[in-house]
C-alpha cells in the first residue's frame, strides 16, 4: 500500500459519503444520475466477487463491503426513498450503448477467460465508463450543485491518484496490469473537462452552468 | 500457475 493508493481508497470512500449526505441533508437526488449509480452498483458486484474466493486484508475485505453496500443505498435513496426528487427526464442516456460493447470487450480481451475474472473485467471497463450517464445529465441541464460538483472531483481524483499508484508499482514493485491501466487513463480522460471546471468556477465559490 | 489471477486492489 503506497500513498497514492491509500488517498486514492480515501478520496473513493469521500466521494460515496459526500453523496449520501448530499441525498440524506437534502432529503432529495436532483441532479444526480439513477443510471450512473446504478453502473456503479454492478461495478462494485461484478469486481467484488473475488470477496467469496480470496482474501487480501481486512481494510480490503470492509472497503469492498462499505462499496458494495453504500452503492446499493445509494440507487435504493434514487429509486425509492427519494424517488419524488429524481429527475429523470435529464437521465436519459442510453446504458445499453456502454454495457454492452463493454460486455463484448470483457469477453474479447482480459488476463484470463473464466467466469470470475471476465466479470473482474467487465467491471474494470464499465467503472471506465460509469460516469458518462451523470456527466450527461450536467451538460443536458447545464448545471451541477457545489456538492455534486465536489462528488465528481472527489469520484474523479480515485482513479487519477490510482493511476500515479501504478507507476509508483511499476517502478517499486515490477507490478502491471494493463487492463487496469488503460480502462483507468480512459476513466480520468473522461474527467478532464470537469476538472477544468472545477478548479475555475467551483473553487472560486461559482456553481457549474454551462451555457445554453 | 494456479490460473488464479490475484487482484489485490480496489
Amino acid at each position: 500500500m503506497n500513498i497514492f493508493r491509500l488517498v486514492g481508497d480515501m478520496s473513493h470512500l469521500l466521494a460515496i459519503i459526500i453523496l449520501l449526505m448530499k441525498m440524506w441533508k437534502s432529503r432529495s437526488v436532483a441532479g444526480i444520475s439513477g443510471k450512473s449509480q446504478i453502473l456503479f452498483a454492478i461495478v462494485f458486484t461484478t469486481r467484488y466477487l473475488d470477496l467469496f474466493t480470496s482474501f487480501v486484508s481486512i481494510y480490503n475485505t470492509s472497503m469492498k463491503v462499505f462499496f458494495i453496500g453504500t452503492s446499493y443505498v445509494t440507487v435504493y435513496f434514487i429509486y425509492q426513498h427519494f424517488k419524488p426528487t429524481y429527475d429523470s427526464n435529464h437521465d436519459t442516456f442510453r446504458v445499453e450503448f456502454l454495457i454492452v460493447p463493454v460486455g463484448g470487450l470483457a469477453f474479447l480481451v482480459n488476463h484470463e477467460f473464466s467466469l470470475l475474472e471476465i466479470l473482474w473485467t467487465f467491471s474494470i471497463y464499465l467503472e471506465s465508463v460509469a460516469i458518462l450517464p451523470q456527466l450527461f445529465m450536467v451538460s443536458k441541464t447545464g448545471e451541477a450543485e457545489s456538492i455534486t460538483s465536489h462528488y465528481l472531483f472527489a469520484l474523479g481524483s480515485y482513479r487519477a491518484l490510482y493511476l500515479l499508484n501504478w507507476i509508483y508499482r511499476y517502478y517499486f514493485e515490477g507490478f502491471f496490469d494493463l487492463i487496469a491501466v488503460v480502462a483507468g487513463c480512459v476513466q480520468t480522460i473522461l474527467y478532464c473537462d470537469f476538472f477544468y471546471l472545477y478548479i475555475t468556477k467551483v473553487l472560486k465559490g461559482k456553481k457549474i452552468s454551462l451555457p445554453a | 500457475d494456479t490460473g488464479k489471477t490475484l487482484h489485490d486492489e480496489l
